[in-house]
């Protein structure tokens, strides 16, 4: 059966079987486009698999990429102006050559109650690694600054339009070098501050959660709406 | 979907049967979130020349299942897919990546002489 089982996973597109240690929590949009699919199959309603009208977007596959980042640790926090800095890192080499990128957003889930009602205004920078640089050993250089915002109370999920960056990405795997984002203090601290602050970066840092959800389009299966005339 | 039964003597008539496929009987609940399965079907039955107009043939199966009658070295026309429809499947594969995509003619909505 091994064999048989190799050759039908490679029709669907797969190297082999995959045997993933825990599994991923699973994006509520996610379970809706499939249980709407099904409950369309189910009572026979023809259904346009190439348009994701959750999203918005025309594509027909659908990842979540997980974040393959780190933390940089800094142990005197009273010092700086970071909350923390984290470079993130998504793996698009599974992104197939002829594949068509028509979404590509960053959520960053900074976790429900990480942030204190009297806790201190943070800052939020996300920005494009440009130069390389030693992984685990030293802060990178922030390129082109993407995002620059105010951390929201509740926070919530922040999702930013990455597009253009995982186009880039992808024609050009070698200057995926990942993103740096930082979370900054806003506020002049004072003492009283100060605990609440260690408190709201440690929380944020445990519940932390991005992800790249990247929608494409295979020209082979889907066509691309023709572009309109001016 | 209701299938319809066949009436007795129409049973080894070429139609579509029910077929449900359980990930979990393959090993490969360990990685697929969702559907846990799917109705994927299969079609058999014989295609006898006599009724090869009346089983939703195509012009071909009913030329071929003429020939045989004529020649038995010339296959019979054979119970086939002839209408499928895809399935979205949601899995994770071994980078923590969430991925749903759709496969085209996964499932069979209809069996036919061809």
């Amino acid at each position: 059966f091994q064999f048989q089982e190799d050759a039908f996973l490679r029709f669907l597109g797969l190297d082999k079987t995959p045997s993933p240690l825990k599994l991923q929590p699973v994006p509520y949009i996610l379970k809706k486009i499939v249980q709407d699919r099904e409950a369309a199959a189910a009572n026979e309603v023809t259904q346009d698999l190439c348009y994701l009208k959750e999203l918005g977007v025309r594509g027909n596959l659908i990842r979540l990429l997980a974040d393959h980042g780190f933390y940089f640790y800094s142990p005197k926090i009273s010092q700086d102006k970071f909350c923390l800095q984290k470079a993130l890192y998504f793996n698009l080499s599974a992104v197939h050559e002829k594949e068509q990128f028509t979404m590509a957003q960053l959520g960053l889930d900074l976790g429900p109650s990480s942030y204190f009602h009297l806790g201190p205004d943070l800052e939020l920078s996300l920005s494009v690694v440009q130069e390389p640089y030693r992984w685990g050993r030293s802060t990178p250089k922030p390129g082109r600054i993407l995002a620059l915002q105010s951390v929201p109370r509740p926070q919530g999920t922040l999702r930013f339009n990455l597009l253009d960056v995982a186009q880039h990405w992808k024609n050009n795997p070698q200057k995926n070098l990942g993103l740096l984002l930082e979370i900054l203090v806003k506020d002049d601290r004072d003492s009283g501050l100060h605990v609440a602050l260690e408190d709201t970066c440690a929380g944020l840092r445990r519940s932390l959660h991005a992800s790249l959800l990247v929608v494409t389009l295979d020209p082979q299966q889907c066509h691309l709406p023709p572009r309109q005339r001016r | 979907a209701a299938i319809p039964v066949p009436s007795p003597s129409c049973r080894s008539l070429c139609h579509r049967h029910q077929l449900f496929i359980h990930f979990r009987d393959l090993g490969w609940h360990k990685w697929i979130i969702a559907p846990k399965g799917f109705m994927a079907n299969y079609c058999h039955g014989d295609c006898p020349f006599s009724l090869t107009t009346s089983l939703n043939s195509s012009s071909y199966a009913f030329m071929q299942a003429l020939m045989h009658t004529v020649d038995p070295q010339v296959p019979q026309a054979v119970c086939i897919p002839t209408k499928l429809s895809p399935i979205s499947m949601l899995y994770q594969d071994n980078d923590d990546n969430v991925i749903l995509r759709h496969y085209e003619d996964m499932v069979v909505d209809e069996c036919g002489c061809g």
